[in-house]
């Protein structure tokens, strides 16, 4: 049954699952490592707005929550305008 | 050109749409008339209607496809992303894609329902973007509903009539009240039932249930099909049999028992010994210090034994008895911490046993 919003010990395909969601519905930029001083990853701040957008805890980490929601049926059309 | 939404809107309230092929998984009538009902769900509620065309350019051409088919945004194969469409627009725009690599059906909740599908793309062709409301037809997430008994949730009526107005045309039957998603911060928010279930508590309202974990302020709202399709709305109890790790769902005379997403079992009222005169229970509880649940039916409320499967002799009795102070109808009821919630209206009553400790709201449990 769905676990809570734990820290997940993602295997990669996890995370370029994540990746590849947030690229394809919230506009990620392919480099999302941390640049110019930027404290926060870019995909930190695209999963906070993901979970946001789905009423779930806002943590910026992909979480075992996070991921099953991803990885639900949905639209194919971009949770925000790119 | 990527399938997108746009906040874009159509020019006219005219508007051709095409089907250019068909999927294997259903019959030519049956497409036919999931999209020409799907569309109709937007035509009710606003001038807008729709012209069915055979050949040449519709304004909505509608199509199955696998993989990338050449509009820049590829399907996923089977599950994930359903279809897409793209917003008001020349050329592309307000077209509409269905991964064929997906099963669609015509009415069963199995595979993935093209009239639901298909009614939530055509919002996007008309211009509506993704809500976050959870009880929303435009909601991201496909939740299966049941298709007979669609209605435009208010949320989607709101917004479509934003940009196009409504049905200028009086219906000669009133439409069905839109239903609204329940609202946490209601103060007059009356829940159907309440349980705990592996640690975490669940609040239901009509098609809705709160989640809440006791480590997170926050509670998530979702529809109870997203989780568990078979169960109805409007439920008029719910129960946790810690021991036995099972929830059961009350509505009318039938029981459905429930081990996490799964349904396990279904039963009669009859099968916890309530008599033949209950046609309904208001709510229920299990008591984890004696190991009875209790049932509640108006002021009254019957004990049943889970270990001998029996109820309890000298049933019913007045809530009143037990529960000094409980003066009104019991609605909902669950066990935490040893505390006893029994929920009556808006309002909440926590026991310490017999001893009343506070009258609560229901905002004490579901973040507003």
């Amino acid at each position: 049954f769905r676990v809570r919003s734990v820290p997940l010990s993602t295997d990669m395909s996890d995370e370029e699952f994540a990746k590849n969601y947030l690229k394809e519905l919230y506009a990620m930029q392919e480099d999302n490592t941390p640049s110019f001083g930027r404290k926060v990853s870019e995909m930190s701040l695209k999963l906070s707005e993901m979970q946001e957008f789905f009423g779930l805890k806002v943590t910026g980490t992909l979480d075992a929550e996070t991921l099953e929601m991803m990885k639900q049926p949905r639209c194919g059309v971009p949770d925000v305008a790119a | 050109y990527r399938a997108d939404s746009s906040s874009n809107k159509w020019p006219t309230n005219k508007l051709t749409y095409r089907i250019e092929n068909y999927t294997p998984d259903m019959s030519v009538a049956e497409v036919d008339d999931s999209i020409q009902r799907a569309l109709q769900v937007w035509a009710r509620v606003t001038p807008l209607k729709f012209t069915r065309i055979y050949s040449g350019i519709a304004d909505i051409m509608i199509s199955f496809a696998v993989g990338d088919h050449g509009d820049g945004s590829p399907f996923d194969g089977p599950n994930g992303f359903l279809a897409h469409a793209f917003g008001p627009a020349d050329g592309l725009g307000g077209d509409t894609h269905f991964d064929d690599d997906e099963t669609f059906t015509f009415k069963s909740s199995n595979g993935y329902n093209l009239f639901l599908v298909a009614a939530h793309e055509f919002g996007h062709a008309l211009g509506l973007d993704h809500s976050t409301d959870p009880g929303a037809l435009m909601n991201a997430r496909y939740t299966y509903r049941d298709v007979d008994s669609f209605v435009l949730p208010r949320d989607d009526v709101r917004k479509i009539q934003a940009l196009y107005g409504s049905n200028p045309e009086i219906p000669d039957k009133p439409e069905p009240t839109p239903p609204p998603t329940p609202n946490a911060c209601d103060p007059r928010l009356v829940l159907d039932a309440v349980t705990g279930l592996r640690g975490e508590t669940y609040f239901f309202k009509n098609k809705f249930f709160w989640r809440s974990h006791p480590q997170m302020p926050q509670t998530e709202q979702f529809l109870i099909k997203s989780f568990w399709p078979e169960l109805p709305g409007d439920i008029d109890a719910a129960l946790e049999d810690p021991s036995a790790d099972l929830v059961y769902i009350f509505k009318g005379q039938k029981v459905w028992a429930l081990n996490g997403y799964d349904v396990v079992n279904r039963k009669s009222l009859s099968s916890f010994r309530l008599p033949a005169t209950v046609k309904k229970i208001n709510a229920a509880v299990y008591d984890e210090s004696t190991g009875k649940m209790l049932f509640f039916v108006g002021k009254s409320y019957y004990s049943f034994d889970t270990n001998n499967k029996k109820m309890d002799k000298g049933y019913p009795k007045q809530v009143e008895e037990r529960f000094p102070g409980m003066t009104g109808k019991v609605t909902a009821a669950f066990q935490n911490n040893g505390f006893t919630y029994l929920f009556s209206g808006p309002r909440v009553f926590e026991f310490n046993e017999s001893t009343l400790m506070r009258v609560l709201g229901n905002k004490h449990f579901l973040q507003c």
